[in-house]
């Protein structure tokens, strides 16, 4: 474990919970995607099947435990208790544009040709593509909340951090994990344009207002 | 598998 490792994991858990509380204290999913929130459940559940299988330490298996039931329970609130506040009509990314390559890919482009592998490997490819039915809504609605803007920041910048962990690795450890690399790299250029946006005008006190 | 460890992304 090193700084950056713990900050990535530490600006994931903060995104998410971010977007939990912003959800049960305005009793509103308004401006949410529920297909990235699906996404991301997916992505959970096809990583931490190793919860069963394999114990690293106790941090691991809290976290991956954090991950697994905070993502579940914002798809319940969006799809169940505060149901009518999605926003349906703006969430019309085609997810099946994302799940058809991560699938054909990682059974492709993967360590090992076993289950758990490809499934890990999947989860790792969906991850860096799992915000675009967000950022696809936030594009097609022309603005943000600004703590939907926080969430996408803190939601943002795990995965840059991830990628300062493995540079760390690669120098320190002599360890590298292509696919990781690659799959972290994609997420965070996705980001990009958002983090721009996000810092000439969410800190400045402005909406996210994309220009029209 | 062998090549994930603690020290992995989460």
């Amino acid at each position: 474990m090193n700084v950056f490792r713990l900050a990535g994991d530490l600006a994931h858990v903060f995104a998410i919970i971010i977007l939990l509380l912003k959800i049960w204290k305005t009793r509103s999913c308004a401006g949410i995607s529920g297909k990235s929130q699906v996404l991301f459940a997916l992505v959970y559940l096809t990583r931490y099947l190793d919860l069963f299988t394999t114990y690293v330490s106790l941090y691991n298996s809290v976290m991956k435990v954090i991950f697994l039931a905070s993502s579940g329970a914002t798809v319940y609130l969006m799809y169940v208790k505060f149901k009518a506040t999605y926003d349906h009509n703006h969430d019309s990314f085609r997810v099946e544009f994302l799940l058809v390559p991560c699938v054909l890919l990682s059974l492709l482009i993967n360590h090992d040709f076993t289950v758990m592998e490809v499934l890990w490997t999947f989860s790792i490819y969906l991850e860096s593509v799992a915000i675009l039915p967000q950022l696809f809504m936030v594009s097609k609605t022309g603005e943000a909340e600004s703590i939907t803007s926080h969430y996408l920041f803190a939601l943002g910048s795990y995965r840059a951090l991830y990628l300062l962990n493995w540079i760390y690795r690669y120098f320190v450890e002599s360890h590298y994990d292509l696919i990781a690399i690659f799959a972290g790299v994609v997420q965070t250029i996705l980001y990009c344009d958002f983090f721009y946006l996000y810092i000439t005008k969410v800190l400045k006190g402005k909406r996210l207002q994309l220009p029209a | 598998t062998a090549q994930h460890d603690e020290h992995d992304e989460l």
